[in-house]
């Protein structure tokens, strides 16, 4: 796996992103701090069936719950017009897991917070993004794990 | 190399 820095996240947002230089500061911020989370450009699809190849930070963020640390997996990401629109975040649960759903949580995973629905750059980044999911994760966890009684290893 | 934390989830919520 490539060492992934300021040089070559440029490369990677190449022209298509209008404001590079501030997106590849934050994560470059962001994946210092949180190491298990990846920039890693893939196609992302929007809800009218159109595909555009977009950055995403997507990994795991560690979530204290009742005295335990879960890695959560998520993906968070980047418009084009990234930071003057929020990111759109989802849970990735593996096959083991499944999503809760509630107030901050859709059956596709999706990611619901004020943080998101009042987000405004500068005040709003992506370091403050995840540390607003953690507190939340932290009280009501995205997903759960699945129960393993039914496993077909047992059939 | 390294490929990240091993994800992991709360037991089952019941």
């Amino acid at each position: 796996m490539a060492v992934v820095n300021e040089s070559g996240l440029k490369k990677m947002l190449s022209k298509q992103y209008k404001y590079r230089d501030l997106t590849v500061r934050e994560i470059t911020n962001v994946i210092s701090q949180y190491k298990d989370l990846k920039p890693l450009m893939d196609a992302y699809v929007f809800n009218d069936g159109s595909t555009r190849e977009l950055m995403s930070l997507t990994g795991t963020v560690p979530v204290s719950y009742r005295g335990n640390v879960y890695n959560i997996p998520v993906c968070l990401w980047l418009l084009d017009t990234y930071p003057y629109n929020p990111p759109i975040c989802f849970v990735k649960p593996t096959s083991a897991m499944m999503i809760k759903t509630g107030k901050h949580i859709d059956a596709n995973g999706k990611i619901y917070l004020p943080y998101l629905h009042e987000w405004k750059h500068p005040q709003s980044d992506l370091y403050g993004l995840i540390q607003v999911m953690i507190v939340v994760f932290g009280e009501e966890p995205p997903v759960f794990s699945r129960p393993t009684t039914q496993s077909p290893f047992q059939a | 190399l390294n490929g990240g934390a091993v994800p992991s989830a709360p037991p089952t919520y019941t």
